[in-house]
């Protein structure tokens, strides 16, 4: 990505400092991180194996290009598999193009190339976000899963395959698991995901997942099993505004990556789409401007206004250029709000939020013959407040395991360019002829590659580091700050809670040196189930070992990094073991209360004296009784010993 | 109905470092295991998508709803659920 590693403090500039987590982790340097998706486009400059050394040899994949001459793997791109049977179960007989690896869609090699892409100068989308792509793991080695399909039903991805490519990753070698995809909340072992990811956190692999994009509704989040490492999505220090400018001279800020520009400063007839229906079409469809819905008579020479939802946003770009728009203004309906998100449409375009939507919208009413003018994009950065949480970013509680908090993390999803298919056209239209090596694109698919490729940091610089350790080194530094020194927002700007971001954004930099960790094995695991309800039998079938379900079992004593409390009665005491893995040192608790809730630590201070000690310490939560809360309330806790910060979020909601 | 499903038998007793004959033998066990629903080993062999040999113990299967929960609950069964599609985020 050509902006992302900066904004997370990797790079400054394009200078590489040396306490960066790049340098330290030697660039990821032989982690081999496995992504399940569309596959991969070989041919990228991302993939290239310039530089790379001879394959680790504990690396047993393949290259499955047996149908597929053209495909071919590399030292970089050391494996490619794809699985379809289940697609085909599903759909009924393939062609040939199933029968192979290669990404024609485009999404696999966005996230794999996050991940673990090469440095690739003069990257950018039609010039806009010029720089250099970078993967979070550069030296990383990389391997594509290809699960996904032409969408059949509005899904791409089916739990067999998925499942078939976990049971191979796994047996391949890979230290690192990447899956952007998801469904609802299932119940663990309801959920490929969910079972194909215990299966390899049981062999140390860390799966990192992305939370969905159903958001702004609570209770949204997908991939909810504690040992899935979740990750919402944010905006970052970039934007490509583009604006609108109407009659009355009112000037709005909004985004696109259009490379198409009107005439300098003319203006041009605006008209809302709900104006220009169609005569069989309904007002509501066409200000969505949805296929067919448009009349080409009313729309020609103008500008069109569509309304945000339902179909795609590039989509209804497309099908105001079908009418004869000359440009297209995207309006935010209040869910999405500030969420302004640049897309590569075919025609002169401006992506604006809801507050000037509502601005467009009065003018379009209150004018006789409106007018207005869109700027050609650009590209700034240093933008702020950034992050701010993405509005489409899925949103805890947890509605399987509320006592889990998910997601556990953010990252940056908004606007990410990396690479693409050469198969299909940026806005993954048929319509659109035109081919870009690197998109940008938006989505918890783009901030999970992200973590996956801070993952592969870590594992490269502690490899003895279990996958639970490294994600708490994560949540643990991760901060609720943006670049404004602000509590991190959502995108309506109302403050964002640790249901939108886990325990906050990302900061590689400070997890490769988190002091303690909150760890957790397979036992731990097993023990959570246990607590569960799951029975003993049921659970000795898949721990390969004998199990004896403890007593008593309590699932709020569940070593995560955060702490989550979702029936409040009176009040409960937690406990939580944090394992040294720092120099020796002696660290004090401070309690920031969530509203309504006391908090207690005991001991409130904890000396360690060697690396992998463990001390255990418990948190008592109590309602007050005067404004004990009835809804989710928040706060944290930090153990600190002036060097290290280990912050938890605390989520408590009194019963 | 006849549709795909999933079934879930947890861990497999073999090692690590499974041998080609471990494998064989893990897929064999799924066709007497499907085909004591189905009638016969050819009938299971026949509707197994996927037999998941390595680290994941379980298989892919087109079945009928009837059999699918037949399946269930039997005691070396962990899960039967639908082979459902997910969506890229």
């Amino acid at each position: 990505t050509t902006r992302s590693w900066h904004f997370l403090g990797l790079e400054n500039d394009g200078i590489i400092p040396s306490n960066s987590i790049w340098k330290k982790a030697r660039f990821g340097q032989d982690t081999i991180i496995g992504n399940l998706d569309t596959g991969v486009w070989p041919e990228s400059a991302s993939f290239s194996d310039e530089g790379m050394g001879p394959i680790p040899s504990r690396w047993r994949g393949i290259c499955q290009n047996d149908k597929d001459a053209g495909f071919h793997c590399n030292r970089k791109l050391i494996g490619a598999r794809y699985f379809h049977q289940g697609y085909a179960a599903a759909v009924g007989s393939l062609n040939s193009s199933f029968h192979t690896p290669r990404d024609t869609e485009g999404h696999g090699s966005h996230t794999l190339s996050t991940a673990g892409g090469n440095f690739v100068e003069g990257a950018s989308v039609f010039g806009f976000g010029n720089g250099t792509a970078k993967g979070g793991s550069p030296k990383a080695r990389v391997a594509a899963y290809k699960v996904c399909w032409p969408p059949v039903g509005g899904n791409e991805c089916f739990d067999a395959d998925i499942l078939a490519a976990f049971d191979i990753a796994i047996h391949d070698g890979v230290d690192v698991l990447s899956a952007s995809l998801g469904g609802l909340p299932t119940p663990f072992f309801n959920d490929s995901l969910s079972i194909g990811s215990f299966h390899a956190v049981k062999h140390g692999i860390v799966v990192v997942c992305s939370a969905g994009n159903s958001g702004p509704a609570d209770g949204t989040v997908s991939n909810i099993s504690p040992w899935q490492f979740t990750v919402g999505a944010s905006t970052m220090d970039r934007q490509f505004p583009s604006y609108l400018v109407l009659g009355n001279k009112k000037r709005l800020e909004g985004g696109s990556l259009s490379p198409k520009a009107l005439p300098p400063n003319k203006f041009f007839p605006l008209i809302s789409a709900a104006d220009a229906k169609a005569a069989n079409a309904s007002a509501d469809d066409a200000l969505l401007c949805k296929a067919g819905t448009l009349d080409h008579s009313k729309v020609k020479g103008k500008i069109l206004v569509c309304l945000r939802g339902e179909n795609a946003r590039v989509d209804k770009g497309q099908q105001a250029a079908l009418a004869g728009a000359v440009g297209m203004v995207l309006a935010n309906n209040e869910l999405t709000g500030n969420e302004v998100i640049a897309d590569p449409h075919v025609l002169p375009a401006s992506h604006i939020n809801f507050t000037d939507g509502v601005a467009v919208f009065t003018y379009l009413n209150s004018t006789k013959s409106p007018i207005a003018y869109i700027t050609p994009s650009t590209t700034e950065l240093g933008t702020k407040p950034a992050p701010f949480m993405a509005a489409f970013s899925s949103k805890g509680p947890n509605t399987i395991t509320p006592e889990i908090l998910k997601p556990d993390i953010t990252a940056p999803g908004v606007s990410v360019i990396a690479a693409y298919t050469e198969a299909q056209g940026p806005t993954n239209q048929d319509f659109d002829k035109r081919r870009v090596l690197f998109n940008s694109v938006s989505g918890t698919s783009m901030s999970c590659p992200h973590v996956s490729g801070i993952v592969g940091l870590l594992k490269t610089l502690h490899p003895d580091w279990s996958p639970a350790a490294i994600r708490s080194a994560m949540m643990t530094t991760a901060r609720t700050m943006d670049n404004s020194m602000e509590a991190i927002l959502n995108a309506s700007y109302f403050k964002a809670t640790p249901f939108s971001y886990g325990a906050g954004h990302v900061r590689p930099n400070r997890a490769m040196n988190p002091g303690l960790v909150y760890d957790l094995n397979v036992n731990d695991y097993l023990n959570f189930l246990c607590a569960l309800g799951y029975n003993q039998t049921l659970i000795k079938m898949f721990s390969e070992r004998p199990y004896t379900c403890p007593k008593p079992i309590s699932l709020t004593n569940f070593n995560y990094p955060s702490i989550t409390v979702p029936k409040l009665h009176g009040s409960i005491t937690v406990t939580r073991t944090l394992k040294n893995v720092g120099p020796p040192g002696t660290y004090k608790a401070r309690i920031r209360k969530p509203t309504g809730i006391s908090v207690s630590v005991k001991p409130d201070s904890l000396k360690f004296n060697k690396i992998g000690e463990e001390k255990t310490f418990s948190l008592t939560l109590q309602a007050e009784r005067a404004g004990a809360a009835r809804d989710y309330v928040f706060g944290e806790l930090i153990w600190s010993d002036a060097k290290h910060f280990v912050r938890s979020p605390i989520v408590v909601k009194a019963a | 109905i006849e549709r795909s499903y999933i079934v879930y038998l947890g861990a497999h007793s073999h090692g690590p470092e499974p041998s080609s004959d471990d494998l064989d033998q893990v897929t064999e066990s799924h066709y007497e295991f499907l085909g004591s629903f189905l009638g016969s080993r050819d009938n299971a062999k026949e509707a197994i998508i996927y037999s998941y040999t390595r680290h994941i113990n379980g298989f892919a299967a087109t079945l009928q709803d009837h059999e699918a929960a037949q399946i269930a609950n039997h005691p070396k069964v962990v899960s039967v659920f639908l082979n459902k599609g997910r969506k890229l985020h």
